[in-house]
């Protein structure tokens, strides 16, 4: 152990154990989380070879495929069921690698239960879980993103054979970016637009089917591969999808809401936001997983603070440990600070979300603006604050902070992606202003308002009444 | 304390809606659309979004480090760090706090005081703090932030798997850097 840092330990004031229990949700959820952690840590299997810096592009894609379906065997077979659970065993095991598989059980698998009709369910999922069918999501295109109702690809319904024809109609309408799409998938759900008896009727989920599920050759007019690499996320087949005529039956929409019956009529849902369940519960988990992002990058920087000495401080004494720098402290404190306050915001927001979702599946609305805003904007939040403090985290580590070794530039490639996916950040910010705006009235006029936004309507000619002592 | 430090970003983020609302009800009123309004007040609309979300955070943060069951040295190490993530985001952003003069000068001194005061208290325990999260070695994947603090020769370690170093003279010595030194 080096000095410094037992030191360190040694002069704390607290018991780090009780804020471990805290952030995990409770002691045996610690006790959990270790044994899968050391589970993973000590499976022969995972030891990997060479650090996956030192890696190609092909040798890191094999290792993660490898690793991964591995990984997902074996939690099956300790019967781990809870996806928590199942990140902190896939974390210790292959923390340098992004699943392939990541859209397959994060994103195709949910929609299904959460979009598909009973039927779909029961025809898809066992499959989807037994690996036979490997899916994406497929959502973005080359020239359009956040902005789903832009999306140009095509599902034009034809009554003659209760078909989908589904298209690409343009070079800006592939798809493009989904992961695994390239080479792991061999189906995916298609985000198109809806074209029946001459109207077009919004986007809609459609599963299909890019490979065969024997030779994963292509299905007739598919077209699909890698886009090549990226400043992350390198161990995952991000992929293009060009459909041209691809036919799909008409049970092959996800009906669960909205559907197109056999002569072609469609019936829209209940309500059009019910489709947004899906993303509202990946960026409350992307708040958590920012979080994750900014402390990992704080544990390097601080430990290695404590560790680095640099600079006599006064002529002839020793090196001072850089972290009684008070330009560090002042760098990094806050970032601390930072990823305890979103480590707590994420696990909020996460509870919100499994108490309106219940009240969503039954059919009541009313509290989805507020939580599709909350997300929204915490999502965005979070993102911006975790890629700049990794980047601040790694100038903290001098020049060890640039090389690989630090770990810092794979966290900050790993997690910058946050601030683009799943809804760019300004859009996200955007959105929780046109919540804002429409609440403004009720604000204003002193109506019934939920308990996040009774404040906005607080006397604006009010002072701080803040003292010395803060 | 913690209800001081938010009362200041409810009241930030009140004033700065306030602003965007206004700023379009202006736009409308000198004959542009709604849409046109909106669309030329999407920075200040921006501003009021992220103090918004600024509020939850620090509002989410204070009630978890409130409610916590925790010790009592705990709980003060949590809430300087809870009052420091406040503070710094007053001083980060210190022209939205003081823009309407809700902060004087002199209160702005005080919590450049306190910044600094915090800063000290944390440091003790600053290691403990990031132990808390309880990452394992593989998992950081990093040889400057190694739980038993050996960071140099891990570093070194690390160097030795490069590829570059499998051979003691590379190929591209004898292609490129021989001749040219020949020549």
């Amino acid at each position: 152990m080096n000095p410094d840092l037992a030191q360190e330990r040694r002069r704390a004031t607290f018991d780090p154990e009780q804020v471990t229990s805290l952030l995990y949700r409770g002691p045996e959820n610690v006790r959990k989380r270790r044994y899968l952690q050391n589970a993973a840590i000590q499976d022969q299997v995972l030891r990997g070879s060479k650090p996956w810096a030192f890696q190609s592009r092909v040798e890191q894609y094999e290792t993660a495929l490898q690793m991964f379906i591995y990984m997902m065997k074996k939690l099956d077979e300790m019967g781990v069921t809870d996806p928590l659970e199942r990140m902190y065993y896939q974390e210790a095991g292959a923390p340098h690698y992004y699943n392939p598989m990541a859209l397959h059980t994060g994103m195709f698998i949910p929609s299904i239960e959460k979009q598909g009709t009973k039927e779909q369910k029961e025809r898809w999922l066992p499959m989807a879980r037994s690996l036979q069918l490997i899916g994406t999501y497929a959502q973005t295109e080359m020239g359009h993103g956040t902005f789903i109702r832009g999306l140009e690809t095509t599902a034009s319904y034809d009554p003659s054979n209760q078909e989908f024809v589904l298209n690409s109609p343009t070079v800006t309408s592939m798809k493009f970016w989904p992961g695994g799409l390239g080479k792991t998938s061999n189906c995916c759900l298609v985000m198109a637009q809806l074209i029946t008896q001459g109207k077009k009727r919004g986007i809609h989920l459609f599963f299909v089917q890019i490979r065969d599920l024997k030779t994963h050759r292509h299905m007739p007019g598919v077209e699909s591969g890698d886009i090549g690499p990226k400043f992350g996320f390198n161990s995952n087949d991000n992929g293009y999808l060009k459909l041209s005529n691809v036919r799909i039956p008409r049970e092959n929409m996800l009906m669960r809401y909205s559907k197109v019956l056999e002569d072609g009529t469609y019936v829209p849902p209940t309500n059009q936001r019910i489709g947004y369940g899906t993303m509202v519960f990946v960026r409350a988990h992307i708040v958590t997983n920012s979080a994750r992002g900014l402390s990992k990058a704080c544990v390097i920087a601080i430990r290695y603070s404590a560790v680095r000495r640099q600079t006599e401080v006064s002529p002839g004494g020793p090196e001072a440990q850089i972290i009684d720098y008070q330009t560090q402290q002042y760098k990094l404190f806050p970032l601390l600070a930072t990823a305890y306050a979103m480590y707590f915001t994420g696990r909020y927001a996460e509870d919100y979300y499994e108490q309106i979702a219940s009240e969503i599946e039954a059919g009541n609305l009313e509290s989805l603006n507020q939580l599709h805003a909350v997300c929204a904007g915490l999502k965005a939040f979070s993102t911006w604050a975790c890629t700049a403090g990794i980047e601040t985290c790694r100038l903290c580590c001098g020049g060890h902070g640039y090389s690989h070794a630090s770990g810092i530039p794979k966290l900050y490639t790993y997690y910058t992606p946050g601030c683009t996916y799943e809804g760019e950040n300004n859009v996200m910010m955007l959105q929780v202003a046109r919540f804002l705006m429409k609440i403004y009235p009720d604000i204003k006029r002193g109506g019934p308002i939920h308990e996040f936004v009774q404040y906005l309507g607080a006397d604006l000619t009010q002072k701080s009444c803040m003292t010395e002592e803060v | 304390a913690l209800g001081c430090l938010l009362k200041a970003f409810q009241h930030r983020a009140a004033r700065l809606l306030s602003d965007a609302a206004a700023r379009i009800e202006n736009l409308v009123r000198s004959g542009k659309s709604r849409q046109e309004a909106w669309d030329a007040s999407t920075v200040a609309l921006t501003w009021a979004a992220k103090a918004y979300c600024h509020t939850f955070v620090v509002r989410t943060f204070s009630q978890i480090v409130s409610d916590a069951a925790v010790d009592k040295s705990t709980k003060d190490v949590l809430t300087a760090l809870c009052k420091l993530y406040a503070i710094d985001g007053i001083i980060e952003n210190l022209g939205e706090f003081i823009e309407d003069g809700f902060f004087s000068p002199h209160q702005v001194s005080f919590l450049k005081n306190k910044l600094a005061d915090l800063l000290a208290e944390i440091r003790p325990n600053a290691v403990a703090l990031v132990d808390a999260f309880d990452y394992p070695d593989k998992t950081l994947d990093s040889c400057l932030g190694r739980y038993d603090g050996q960071v140099y020769p891990a570093l070194y370690e690390y160097a030795k798997n490069s590829p570059f170093n499998e051979q003691e003279v590379l190929d591209s010595y004898h292609k490129f850097i021989k001749p040219a030194q020949t020549e």
